[in-house]
């Protein structure tokens, strides 16, 4: 993919995680793809550069929706849907064991950003549930709690 | 002239509009 646009940032966290799936499991990369696609077109799909980024990530979703095409995931969004809200709570259950367990280390930290991550990308689907929105709240929340506890060499409470 | 940078643009911006929502199976 070409460089990403300033303009487009805040989606930059939502495509690498697509990069990081890839071959894991391609249909929590192409729901990624697909929200900073939805979300990029509202930030701004007028200039030139965005324009162009836009494009290619467009022509990147049709490409996996031709290649995914067989896969109920892909095919029925509310398939989909369970699949993207599944592996999420997988993520964020992870990571709130090993956090109970006094675990701390990056692993669990990455898990429960990504699983923040994959809660926006939930709300492809239609407006997320409070139960959702608490879950997305608290993960992004602990992953920099834990992350800056870590840095400054402190043990997470 | 402006306008018609403008026109290119939106209708750019349709064509992505109408993908998506072909990609998403609602046209």
């Amino acid at each position: 993919m070409a460089a990403l646009p300033a303009q487009l940032r805040s989606i930059q966290h939502h495509l690498r995680t697509a990069q990081e799936h890839e071959r894991r499991d391609p249909v929590v990369a192409y729901y990624c793809r697909l929200y900073a696609m939805q979300t990029g077109m509202k930030l701004d799909s007028k200039t030139p550069e965005c324009r162009k980024f836009l494009i290619k990530l467009m022509d990147q979703l049709e490409l996996m929706k031709k290649d995914l095409g067989d896969n109920d995931s892909i095919s029925q969004e509310v398939v989909g849907n369970a699949h993207i809200e599944n592996y999420a709570l997988k993520m964020f259950l992870y990571a709130d064991n090993e956090d109970r367990a006094g675990r701390f280390h990056k692993n669990m930290i990455k898990s429960f950003y990504t699983a923040s991550l994959l809660l926006d990308v939930v709300s492809v689907f239609g407006e997320l549930s409070e139960e959702n929105i608490q879950h997305r709240k608290y993960a992004r929340w602990k992953a920099t709690y834990i992350h800056n506890c870590l840095k400054n060499g402190e043990t997470p409470q | 002239t402006g306008s018609v940078g403008t026109s290119v643009a939106s209708a750019e911006q349709d064509e992505l509009s109408q993908r998506l929502a072909k990609l998403r199976d609602q046209i």
